[in-house]
């Protein structure tokens, strides 16, 4: 189903967040690839922010994400 | 750590100050550049030495969105810096977002604060997990000295300790929510979440949050002291008074009321106690007690004034209580006295002890 333009924005967020902190690919990969590395990489952070590990953009995820931060990624090689 | 446990291979290394923020005068960049730099010098042998021209080992900058590293800011929030581990060229630059509102104080991003946590990463530091730590990702305000052990370790794993050094006292790592023998400081309502303090953070538990938050105390309220005593939340005038030694902060959400702070004497409670141990506000009756030592006093929210016939002794009027307490709180009819590492729930109206639990129950532990 279509996402709600809600639940839209914050998975953009959440891509955003991963894909420059924890390295989530970017680009094109399969829709069911691309869902597990989301997951994987979303239960990263969660893990190293001692959130609950849900693997789903819940209230306490989001809120960590919209904080002001340092912009190096918190795993991971930094190129 | 980074990848490769990056590190400076000489101990005396270079910066360089490339442009300054409008937002604050030249010198005090300088100051908060240089105090950030001695944070790890404190507790390294490392050495500062700042060049005027040419290339540094760390140069600095302040620029906006994409700013010559294909690594873009984002505008105001966000993203406030960042910085490249130890190596040559970009390695150890270090670069803040110019869209930020940079200040030497808490009212907006605190420079020193953010630099020094930035310097970190140019000397090899990578992000840590704990909150009470310089180099957590997120951005808080704190006073004092700004490396916990977790820091400390970290840097000096990579460079060893300060061969001259000076006593530095690292802040205490933060603290651990299932830990067994876990106390707390206070616990209040704050609008439907409750929070519960310990030493210089609270924890924040809503409803609707299976997981609580653990928050630095200054990060949300940067004029409170590092420790409270006791807290209550009065939902009727919508205020959160927080206590700490013989001073009182009355909040209205994240504010502080004019007027605050204020001593506790004026509460009415007499001269000799310099401490509040714990505060409760019982919403069925309007009356808030406060409780230091073995005496606890009752507070009258309507009249503002101290019931009379009090203080009275906590062992006779809370039968099987005889301990000082740490914090109190209520919920529909029971009260929930905090003792170190127990919690004691109280039916008020039957006047005995119902259920005793570990104090950190409360924490989903």
């Amino acid at each position: 189903l279509p996402l709600t333009p809600a639940n839209g924005d914050k998975r953009l967020l959440a891509e955003r967040y991963l894909k420059r902190f924890y390295g989530l690919p970017a680009g094109l990969q399969g829709r069911q690839r691309s869902a597990d590395a989301f997951q994987t990489q979303l239960k990263e952070m969660q893990k190293f922010f001692k959130l609950k590990i849900t693997g789903t953009l819940d209230d306490d995820t989001m809120q960590l994400m919209e904080q002001a931060r340092c912009g190096v990624p918190d795993v991971g090689e930094y190129n | 750590h980074f990848p490769r446990h990056l590190k400076w291979q000489k101990n005396e290394i270079t910066f360089r100050i490339i442009n300054y923020t409008p937002d604050l005068k030249k010198a005090d960049v300088d100051r908060a550049i240089r105090t950030a730099l001695n944070v790890w010098a404190d507790v390294t042998p490392l050495t500062f030495r700042k060049l005027h021209e040419g290339t540094a080992d760390i140069m600095i900058s302040f620029g906006s969105r994409e700013h010559g590293d294909y690594n873009p800011f984002d505008g105001p929030n966000g993203l406030l810096a960042h910085a490249y581990p130890p190596g040559p060229g970009l390695g150890g630059d270090t670069h803040f977002d110019e869209d930020e509102r940079w200040t030497k104080d808490s009212s907006a991003y605190n420079l020193f604060m953010v630099a020094a946590h930035e310097l970190g990463h140019a000397l090899g530091m990578s992000h840590s997990s704990d909150p009470g730590a310089l180099m957590y990702p997120i951005y808080q305000y704190i006073t004092g000295f700004p490396l916990s052990e977790d820091d400390i370790e970290g840097i000096q794993a990579l460079y060893g300790p300060n061969p001259n050094s000076k006593k530095v006292k690292p802040r205490p790592v933060a603290p651990t929510k299932c830990d067994p023998d876990l106390s707390f400081d206070a616990v209040t309502e704050l609008r439907g979440e409750t929070i519960v303090f310990k030493d210089r953070y609270y924890w924040r538990l809503h409803p609707q949050m299976p997981e609580p938050d653990l928050v630095v105390i200054k990060s949300t309220w940067p004029f409170l002291p590092n420790k409270v005593d006791a807290a209550y939340e009065n939902p009727e005038k919508d205020q959160v008074i927080m206590f700490s030694g013989v001073k009182m902060w009355a909040l209205n959400g994240y504010t502080l009321v004019d007027g605050y702070p204020k001593y506790i004497h004026k509460l009415g409670l007499p001269k000799s106690i310099r401490k509040v141990d714990a505060a409760v506000h019982i919403k069925d009756t309007g009356k808030t007690l406060l409780f230091a030592d073995e005496q606890y006093w009752s507070y009258d929210e309507a009249t503002g004034t101290m019931d009379r016939k009090y203080p009275r002794s906590i062992e006779d009027d809370f039968p099987g209580m005889n301990d000082e307490f740490d914090a109190v709180a209520y919920h529909y009819g029971q009260l929930y006295f905090f003792h170190e590492n127990l919690q004691y729930e109280y039916s008020y109206n039957a006047r005995k002890v119902i259920r005793i639990q570990r104090s950190n129950s409360i924490l989903s532990c």
